[in-house]
């Protein structure tokens, strides 16, 4: 499985419609302190599943959504959308093109999509999980969290090892 | 079940062991399950001794000895189970120029079968990167993603 | 006391709106007392406003800004109540360039009334001090401090 | 009140008697990961009157005493000596020096001195009052602990305004 691009609209600080790209091997982003850095990451959380405000640096869900700046009004949704190659599905064995997409809406309304039709949550955690990506297997370090792996309780790290089994 | 639980064990421990002697140039590292319980119970301590000091609990490093100690452990994991991709939010902010250098050698060995996301302010970094993005706040409070040459 | 307490938290609110400005270059920050509770027990939020963005709550600010942000309140405090001396562990690790300059221009101005010492990595922060000690473990797991020259 | 200079022995990674000179304005202190610079402001923070073990990152307080490396035997004591200038006490206004001791045996005893005459804690923390040093004036700001007097809960920013007025 390969992550293609991602597309962010109105998600935090990212106000107008953004496409990163990403190639093999090692992309670095830089910009200075609070440019939208770790937002990106966030992004990348939220379309993964993330349901807490908390692990996005928030305290309700809303707060993702763009809420306006000095010479800007707040906007009324938010949406990411990851597209992934080469995911691994259907029982011949081909792979596929997969975009998931996360939608939500000041009203707080949510909504999830797989290849632009409507889905659920559910549907989009059997994608991830398919694909051996998914919340717990680190695929995302948030800032300042590096040592959390060493922190964590001794039972906290049993699930880690057992989410890897 | 237990089988799978011990065999993820035994094989990331492993990799611990050796990620952990290759990053610190020495030393040793293990993991080990908690005395007396259940193996389908017990929490996992983690032993470190980095090279010329004492064996002992990974509380008593350093600030930049335990960010290395994290990647250790982060980097045996996707040995066993690798991520298609990972995004790394300012990992390198507490390391010493010997250990960003480090970090990002063996950044490259796993990039082969990892995608890569590195958010960082330390130029050796920047400079380990296949591709660079700037991300700027031209217009304050909006976020614009820009290509950067390296 | 009341009258103390009030005296106290005036004195060092009017100075963290200043120190703010001077450190972001613009925006705006506040200290409110928590509402509606009796002056000797509410607790005391803190408001800012990064130049160009909105008003908010402390949390959602970035790495970087956060540091900023509790070193304007740090050094807000100490003008009411200077400390003698005053030792930073790393408080520049989350900084960018520009922000390390500006952190380290304003250390300069309190150092005339407090001893700073400061522990860092960033070579522009080692530059803005008058003395610099290297502290090395030539022989594993021993300290041993040095005088380096500037 | 000045800091002249602090004398270290026995205590963490600091086996030999070492001592560092305090200059006026900025002094920096530079040195690889690991190598013991925050063991020097946890040397700060100990003869500074610390009771808690968990602030000088040890599980208990016998973990601040020289435990050893490949190549040296534990230590039986740790000891810090803070040297203070220009130190305000008597009523005539003129100022003095005073150097205060902390000292830690295997055995669990500890001792305190002022100028070298055996101390209580509590003469230690008269003097540091005196001279408005003490634990809560913000006078040490650990590795990775700037953040906390923001992150800190209402209340509690309340006792750093309280302590300071
Ligand atoms: N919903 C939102 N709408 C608009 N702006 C937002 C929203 N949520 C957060 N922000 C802004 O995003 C900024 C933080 O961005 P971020 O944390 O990504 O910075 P960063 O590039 O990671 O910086 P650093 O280098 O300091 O870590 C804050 O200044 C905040 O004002
Ligand atoms: N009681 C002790 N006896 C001997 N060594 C000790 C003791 N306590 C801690 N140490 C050693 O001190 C080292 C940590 O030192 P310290 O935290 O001061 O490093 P540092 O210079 O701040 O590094 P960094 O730049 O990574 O923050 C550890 O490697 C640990 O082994
Ligand atoms: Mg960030
Ligand atoms: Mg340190």
């Amino acid at each position: 499985v390969k992550l293609a691009k991602i597309r962010i609209s109105g998600f935090k600080s990212f106000s107008h419609d953004t496409e990163v790209v990403f190639p093999d091997g090692i992309t670095a982003v830089v910009g200075p302190n609070g440019c939208g850095k770790s937002n990106l990451g966030d992004a990348l959380n939220w379309v993964l599943g993330e349901q807490s405000p908390r692990m996005l640096r928030g305290s309700s869900m809303q707060d993702v959504i763009f809420g306006g700046s000095e010479s800007r009004k707040p906007q009324g949704m938010a949406e990411v959308s990851l597209h992934l190659s080469g995911v691994n599905g259907s029982p011949d064995g081909a792979t596929r093109d997969v975009v998931l997409t996360r939608r939500l809406f000041r009203s707080g309304e949510s909504e999830y999509l797989v290849n632009g039709a409507r889905a659920r949550l559910k549907d989009i955690q059997d994608v991830l999980r398919e694909a051996r990506i998914g919340a717990q297997t680190y695929a995302t370090i948030e800032q300042g969290r590096i040592e959390q792996i060493l922190n964590a309780k001794p039972k906290e790290r049993r699930l880690i090892i057992e989410e890897a089994a | 079940s237990r089988e799978r639980f011990l065999e993820a064990f035994e094989a990331i421990r492993s990799s611990f062991q050796d990620v952990f002697r290759s990053l610190f140039h020495g030393g040793r590292a293990d993991l080990r399950l908690e005395e007396g319980e259940d193996v389908l119970e017990s929490g996992i301590e983690i032993l470190v001794q980095p090279p010329g000091k004492r064996l002992g609990n990974v509380h008593l490093l350093s600030g930049g000895e335990k960010a290395m100690a994290a990647i250790a452990l982060l980097f045996s994991i996707f040995r066993w189970h690798p991520s298609p991709f990972c995004l790394l939010d300012e990992v390198d902010a507490a390391l010493d120029d010997v250990n960003v250098n480090r970090f990002t050698k063996m950044l490259r060995d796993f990039a082969a079968q990892t995608q890569f996301i590195m958010i960082t302010h330390n130029k050796r970094s920047m400079e380990s990167a296949d591709l660079l993005y700037g991300v700027t706040m031209e217009e304050p409070g909006v976020s614009k993603l820009v290509s950067l040459r390296l």
